[in-house]
């Protein structure tokens, strides 16, 4: 799975997630990546893209969970990606990036690693897998 | 309004053993791909644009589980998926089960701005991408010998990948010790890996 989050100058989040799946899948199985709420998630706070177990990230709705805690219980991104990683996974396992309109990004996992990279107006750029 | 920020992801679940080569190669993606993000935030191109602009990248790229260098089903063809929101309008557009479009994140791109729905699907997205004339390629463009691979072993050990190798029991994480009845292609829940 792959996915990128961008907040541009004007404070519009977007998301975008793609993915071929899990190896050895049944035909027609559909995983979190293509649902809007689960894999996926943009709004006028942040935007979201998740990975890893399709099943997990599907249950609990992880990239509208962010937003969520974000609008209803006044968490910063960081703090909220956090909590959803946290407390929403049960036994899953998954990682998500995540921008807010303030221009701060975060990323979340609870994996052995995640291939992520991301960067800020500012000048900070970092890419990481572990 | 306020600084512009980007960040992508190649995926989760990595195995731990991953070869050094392996690893300096995505890093190597990865900053390619922040690199592209960041010159169009520089010029101004809207955040829906960007997204769209990147993924198609990690798309075209084989080294990630998505477009060319997808996971394989079970009868060792690629089935993909994806999806796209912008924040503003909260629009969004997601497709699933395509198996000829070279970039499933712009056939989403176009379910979102083009068509009254919010998701396609299967012979629908494949009819859709041809009215709309996407790029479309054979099958085979997406199956890479990696992936051939790996699905020889998962088939072996009859368990669902991970990305790099097949969970023994013992490898799957908290997921592992949980003896949940939950089957999935007759596997314990737990074999299953992050992407």
């Amino acid at each position: 799975t792959v996915g990128c989050v961008v907040v541009d100058k004007e404070g519009r989040c977007a998301a975008a997630t793609s993915t071929g799946g899990l190896m050895n899948k049944m035909t027609g199985r559909i995983g979190d990546s293509p649902l809007i709420g689960a894999g996926t998630y943009a709004c006028d706070l942040c935007g979201v893209s998740c990975t890893g177990e399709g099943e997990a990230i599907i249950r609990s709705t992880l990239a509208r969970d962010v937003a969520a805690v974000m609008e209803y219980n006044g968490l910063n991104l960081h703090e909220a990606v956090d909590f959803v990683i946290k407390n929403r996974l049960d036994e899953g396992k998954a990682g998500l990036i995540a921008v807010s309109k303030n221009g701060e990004v975060a990323c979340g996992f609870n994996t052995t690693g995640m291939f992520r990279g991301c960067a800020t107006e500012d000048g900070f750029m970092e890419v990481g897998i572990w | 309004m306020g600084p512009w920020a980007i960040a992508v992801h190649g995926g989760a679940g990595v195995d731990p053993n991953l070869p050094k080569e392996r690893q300096e190669e995505a890093k190597r993606l990865l900053t390619r791909c922040l690199d592209i993000g960041i010159v169009a935030l520089r010029s101004n191109v809207t955040a829906i644009d960007v997204v769209e602009l990147v993924v198609k990248e990690l798309e075209t790229d084989p080294l990630f589980n998505s477009g060319r260098g997808s996971a394989l089903t079970e009868n060792g063809t690629v089935e993909m998926e994806a999806s796209i929101m912008d924040g503003p309008k909260r629009r969004c557009g997601a497709v699933s089960g395509l198996t000829t479009v070279k970039n499933p994140v712009s056939l989403a791109r176009l379910v979102m701005d083009k068509s009254p729905h919010s998701f396609l699907a299967f012979s629908g997205a494949e009819e859709f991408a041809r009215k709309q004339g996407v790029e479309l390629v054979d099958n085979e463009y997406f199956i890479t010998e990696d992936n051939v691979g790996m699905l020889k072993l998962a088939k072996e050990a009859n368990s669902i990948l991970f990305d790099y190798r097949i969970p023994t029991i013992g490898t799957c994480g908290a997921g592992a010790t949980m003896d949940s009845p939950l089957q999935m292609n007759g596997l314990p829940i737990s074999v299953y890996a992050p992407e």
